[in-house]
């Protein structure tokens, strides 16, 4: 379902440059659990931002579904990302103004859900990530781990064919955390392709194939025979 | 040096209230190392903001240094917070529109350091960090792990008597995180007061005294001899 070939993605910052990552080549194929790792700065968040169809390369060649992202207008890119991609951002980047249930709903607004429909699901989600009880706070009244759960709850929403997550329990206690990863093993039983940043062993280990970066390039690919 | 006598916070929501502290007693000696552990919402944040005179609880006593923060004006307050006081927050709270560099001298910018010297400071910490190469970069050209680094950086800028950390690991990879603990380590060799807000076994280890919190409560105080 993705396919990479020669991915570069450079950032010109007066006269230097700062590449991000350097040439990555990699396939994962539907319904796979991947874990991604490497040390800070070495290009995760990076990848996963062109992954997730919000960032396009510098060079290099993404095939997702089959079909050339590069080659792909605004629009086809937006429902993309709206209906297919759920995606956990490294920071949150969840709606200020917005409440937990308006925030958790955005991606169905989008896809033009009934707005009583969508308000179930999204309280139903609240519930699911333990945050049912604050579904009309904002953003600002909760803890960093209680956010995080929101961005988790949004990502699920649209019942998206692949589910990125950028280190999607640094801010939670490991019950909550068990919790978290339970859900995404969950998420993949029922066949969706799941691909987690982090740096924590434990998240990689629910991962059945591993990508190491190092400085923007692959360091190594473990699959599930490398144990 | 902190002294916590039966503290409380509330936030009045509409018509609920979310007591994020219940009632918290507890004392810390100057050069101790304090982990504070708890579940995702527990109040880890909440108490670590009051002890960094950065909000005032809504009952309670905290004397810090042996003065009454409760009696302290705005100005005495800003000193203590500039002077004494290191803060990494859980979100970095960076300021976007300045520097790497200019963001860590903003401490010293408040105490009112010589240019030259707060630049000289601010570079070296940056080098302290691992990002001495990007001294001249903004927050949003950044990595996660990066952005939490100069946050690092930037509450170690004045030196402080007292160094608050709000799970300053989180967005780390474990051998920069390895670093940043042997960082927090010898300031503590150095006399300073340590405490730091983590949900890693690995970081609570390094802490010499433990603090467990449940639901706004103290669940648990343990010290070395409990090992
Ligand atoms: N400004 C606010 N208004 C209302 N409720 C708040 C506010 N700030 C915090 N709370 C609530 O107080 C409780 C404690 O929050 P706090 O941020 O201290 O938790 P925490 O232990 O740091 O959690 P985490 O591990 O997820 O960061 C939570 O239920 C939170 O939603
Ligand atoms: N907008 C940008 N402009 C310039 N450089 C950038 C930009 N975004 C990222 N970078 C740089 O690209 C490199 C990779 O960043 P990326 O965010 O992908 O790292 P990461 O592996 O996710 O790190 P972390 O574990 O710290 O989150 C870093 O050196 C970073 O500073
Ligand atoms: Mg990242
Ligand atoms: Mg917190």
């Amino acid at each position: 379902i993705v396919q990479i070939e020669h991915l570069q993605k450079h950032y010109q910052m007066g006269d230097t440059i700062v590449r991000a990552l350097e040439d990555i080549s990699f396939t994962m194929l539907t319904g796979e659990f991947w874990s991604i790792m490497g040390p800070s700065g070495s290009g995760k968040s990076t990848l996963l931002n062109l992954l997730g169809c919000l960032d396009q390369p510098t060079d290099g060649l993404y095939r997702l579904g089959g079909i050339d992202v590069s080659e792909m207008d605004d629009d086809e890119l937006s429902e993309i990302r709206n209906e297919r991609i759920g995606f956990i951002f490294q920071s949150f980047n969840l709606i200020q103004q917005l409440t937990v249930l308006e925030n958790i709903e955005v991606p169905l607004f989008y896809m033009g859900w009934d707005p009583t429909d969508s308000r179930d699901r999204a309280q139903e989600l609240a519930e699911k990530v333990g945050l049912g009880d604050r579904a009309g706070h904002r953003p600002r009244e909760l803890s960093g781990g209680q956010q995080q759960r929101v961005a988790i709850a949004r990502a699920m929403a649209n019942d998206p064919l692949i589910l990125l997550a950028d280190e999607p329990t640094g801010n939670l206690d490991s019950k909550t955390e068990a919790e978290i990863l339970a859900m995404l093993q969950e998420l993949n039983e029922q066949g969706k392709t799941v691909i987690v940043v982090t740096h924590e062993l434990k998240v990689a280990e629910i991962a059945n194939w591993n990508l190491s970066m190092r400085d923007g390039l692959i360091d190594a690919v473990r699959g599930p025979e490398d144990s």
